[in-house]
């Protein structure tokens, strides 16, 4: 079935089986926590996330229909965006908490060792509130991160792709067939047709706050790995490095 | 952009 002909209801399907698996750290970050060792267990966190990442971008549907330049530039812009809403998603019932894997809990105290970390921290404990005072549920939570991948960006594109008209019609297509998906699922809640749009505002309002905290954590990386406090792995130091 | 452009070539497993 192509994806153009399914309902809201079997797309959200399609994005809910495309979730990655759950993520382990697979071992045990020392205390007392150094800057060094937190950054590398957040990087290699992140790193494992990328593999997962990018197996879930081709099982959105559609995805893999754009042109190879297009794919790259979605998930290279869009990146720290999908991974810190996954992060916000672990973390919603647990108030006060950053749950970056299943062993990995840490606290706002605990990000004092990496120095720049809180304020990324406080920005990720907010917004995870924020999701937690509207009751984020999964089908939503789904959507949106699938409008993150393919939101990601359209303005700053390069000349080869502003002239790929097709896949730049595709990708609008798609972002079309999502966002439905997320007005369907907000019209299952039983909320008046006022609420429904107030709360499809304050969900896809929350999207640019994650985009702010994703540039800042963007810069922190840079900085962490340019003052070698850090070591990244290739898969990470290009996403860095073609995502900024 | 060698590791991305050959995880998105790659086959799924």
């Amino acid at each position: 079935v192509h994806h153009s002909s399914l309902t809201p209801e079997q797309l959200i399907s399609c994005i809910m089986h495309a979730e990655p698996p759950e993520i382990y750290l697979m071992e045990d970050l020392k205390r007392p926590f150094t800057e060094a060792r937190m950054m590398m267990s957040l990087t290699k966190l992140a790193n494992k996330e990328l593999f997962f990442m990018i197996s879930w971008a081709k099982k959105i549907p559609g995805f893999v229909e754009l042109s190879l330049t297009y794919q790259m530039h979605q998930l290279e812009s869009c990146w720290l965006d999908v991974l810190m809403l996954g992060l916000m998603w672990r973390s919603i019932d647990h108030p006060g908490k950053l749950i970056f894997s299943a062993d990995l809990k840490l606290n706002r105290e605990e990000g004092n060792c990496v120095k720049g970390i809180v304020i990324i921290f406080d920005k990720l404990l907010a917004a995870t509130t924020r999701f937690r005072e509207l009751n984020l549920q999964r089908e939503e939570y789904v959507c949106l991160k699938a409008m993150i991948l393919l939101n990601s960006n359209i303005c700053s594109t390069s000349p080869e792709m502003a002239e790929d008209l097709e896949s730049r019609g595709k990708l609008q297509l798609l972002l079309d067939s999502v966002t439905d998906a997320l007005v369907w699922a907000i019209s299952k809640q039983g909320l008046s047709f006022q609420l429904q749009s107030a709360r499809l505002a304050h969900l896809l309002m929350l999207l640019s706050d994650i985009r702010h905290v994703s540039g800042k954590g963007m810069k922190h990386l840079s900085d962490m790995k340019n003052n070698n406090i850090v070591q990244v792995s290739d898969l990470l130091l290009e996403m860095l490095t073609n995502g900024s | 952009h060698t590791k991305l452009l050959q995880l998105l070539t790659t086959k799924s497993e």
